[in-house]
């Protein structure tokens, strides 16, 4: 999978994924 | 709201009533960041809209490695101006339902 997860030490979850090509080029 | 090169919207669909909701940021023009930009691609994650503070958010991206130091500021902001909408529209819908 793309996807990846950090987690911070305050406990927040950060999911990471790619961007859309569209929403890059989306201005 | 100002154009700071990071672009943050909803990851889910807002239903009016949750205070914790779901946002994706990425970078849409990294030239508008101060330091160097890593490419991560979006960033999801949960926002309490009634307890949390978009620039505490922001540093804990910094602190996660995300983002430089010196663009903390800006990711904050960013943050801020969407959580804003989204309360501002809230708002709206509700005065529109009375």
């Amino acid at each position: 999978s793309a996807t990846a997860q950090v987690v911070h030490s305050a406990g927040r979850k950060f999911i990471v994924s790619p961007v859309p090509e569209a929403r890059l080029k989306e201005q | 709201a100002e154009d700071t090169g990071v672009r943050v919207e909803l990851a889910e669909e807002d239903d009016g009533k949750k205070a914790s909701i779901a946002l994706k940021l990425w970078v849409e023009d990294h030239k508008k960041l101060k330091g160097k930009y890593k490419e991560t691609g979006a960033i999801e994650f949960t926002f309490d809209l009634e307890k949390e503070v978009p620039e505490i958010v922001a540093q804990e991206m910094v602190e996660s490695g995300f983002f430089h130091e010196s663009d903390a500021k800006t990711v904050g902001k960013s943050i801020r101006d969407r959580v804003a909408l989204i309360k501002w529209r809230r708002e709206r819908t509700v005065s529109a339902a009375v």
